[in-house]
């Protein structure tokens, strides 16, 4: 999903 | 994780170190924009809110953590210390930052992945990041001398973004990770606000001489 995706950077 | 990240997250990390060592040991912040770095804190509790709702990695927590503290802990310091706050270009630092913070609220209102309260202070602070160095690139040009550890902390900071870029290039075509034009634009938009800047560091860093940003 696109959280997990673009949302484990800082 | 891959290595234009982590020099990415090393890069930004070694510039907020950087700031903070420079304002406690020479007690001064002359040439440090306030409001950049009140922007910073903005754009880190806006985007870290899901530090306490989803845990990634001991290293995504920490990192959280550590840009969060330092970026309060640089503007106490600017706000409140008392030798510290004398040194304060308050007459240069002139930038309305909060003009700033209302459109790109609104952006992130009409464009984001998708419409939930963490997206949307996510991708808000994707944008704010992109605009937030305007201050400090324009008290730069207004301070005559720029010393080097302020050069080197302007450097590391816009490094920080365009190794992410080289990050996200290698992620959508290692890991066939999909297009995030949110980030790819605001990470362009941030890297190229650093242009001249990068310019004028490198070149006095080639010539050996005293980094100077034309008036």
């Amino acid at each position: 999903s696109s959280d997990s995706e673009s949302h484990d950077e800082l | 994780m891959n290595i234009f990240r982590l020099a990415g997250d090393m890069s930004h990390l070694l510039s907020v170190i950087l700031l903070l060592l420079k304002i406690r040991t020479t007690k001064s912040c002359a040439g440090i924009s306030l409001k950049t770095q009140e922007l910073y804190v903005v754009v880190f509790l806006a985007r870290y809110l899901n530090l306490f709702t989803r845990y990634y990695s001991f290293y995504n927590t920490v990192m959280k953590l550590v840009f969060i503290a330092t970026s309060v802990c640089i503007v106490w310091y600017m706000r409140f210390h008392k030798v510290v706050k004398q040194t304060y270009n308050k007459d240069l630092d002139t930038f309305r930052h909060y003009v700033v913070i209302p459109p790109c609220f609104l952006l992130a209102l009409l464009v984001h992945h998708e419409f939930t309260v963490m997206e949307v202070l996510w991708t808000f602070s994707l944008y704010l990041e992109a605009v937030a160095i305007l201050p400090q690139l324009i008290l730069l040009q207004r301070t005559r001398n720029i010393d080097n550890l302020t050069g080197n902390y302007i450097f590391l900071l816009g490094a920080y973004r365009a190794l992410y870029l080289l990050n996200w290039i290698y992620r959508f075509f290692m890991e066939k990770a999909q297009a995030r034009w949110i980030s790819w634009i605001s990470g362009l938009v941030q890297t190229a606000l650093y242009a001249d800047f990068f310019y004028y560091y490198i070149k006095s860093w080639k010539n050996n001489e005293k980094l100077k940003l034309p008036a």
